[in-house]
């Protein structure tokens, strides 16, 4: 545990809490992708099987991994009920299919081990690096974001960018390299560059986020 | 170092 894996953990908890927090302040789930909160549930619920024979391994991971199962399943929640009337169906059109398809192809090509926990782990990760485009293709649409929405996503794009340095120090300290995670995380982290960007120029200097 | 069982990242 280095300090750039806390530090991306953290940042993922707090984009979270942020998420749920723009939805309370507002009273509206509006330029949220109900796909892209889709997508992330199917991610940690694939990913996280092993909470059922690990979960005494360690505390830390097993509760984080609680906490994103549940709380993205809360937010899902509150998008479909108390705050459905915001839901934008003709926005919210990025066919996700297509990343759930190639996310599950490359997990058949490329896992570690070919056991159906194996499977589901790789095919996790290759979505995940994904699961943030029928979100950032919505805010294309739209051409603008709340700043607190703006926040959401600049943490949430953190915590993987944050994970490339820790998985560096493993690398050259610990000698643990996991090429898959890598790979998938910077393609992850790449596809955040155009916000990351706004989001520099614009939001941090007090601007209101719009795409030029 | 200890090597953990599994993925030891979320």
């Amino acid at each position: 545990m280095n300090l750039f894996r806390i530090l991306g953990d953290l940042s993922h908890l707090v984009s979270i809490f942020i998420l749920l927090q723009k939805m309370r302040s507002t009273r509206s789930c509006a330029g949220i992708s109900l796909r892209t909160q889709i997508l992330y549930l199917m991610v940690y619920c694939t990913r996280y099987l092993d909470i059922f024979w690990t979960f005494n391994a360690s505390l830390y991971n097993s509760s984080m991994k609680l906490v994103f199962i549940l709380s993205t399943a809360y937010t899902i929640y509150l998008m479909r009920t108390v705050y459905k009337t915001a839901l934008d169906p003709q926005i919210d059109t990025f066919a996700t299919y297509y990343l759930v398809g190639g996310a599950g192809l490359l997990a058949v090509l490329f896992p570690y081990k070919y056991t159906v926990y194996e499977v589901l782990w790789s095919f996790s990760i290759w979505l995940e690096s994904v699961a943030i485009l029928p979100q950032l293709f919505m805010l294309q649409r739209t051409g603008e974001a709340e700043t607190i929405t703006t926040h959401y996503l600049f943490a949430l794009g953190a915590y993987r960018a944050l994970y490339i340095p820790n998985w560096l120090y493993r690398w050259f300290l610990e000698g643990h390299f996991d090429p898959i995670a890598t790979v998938a995380g910077i393609i992850q982290t790449l596809l955040y560059s155009d916000f990351f960007y706004i989001y520099y120029t614009k939001v941090l200097k007090g601007k209101k986020f719009e795409l030029p | 170092a200890k090597k953990a069982a599994g993925h030891d990242e979320l």
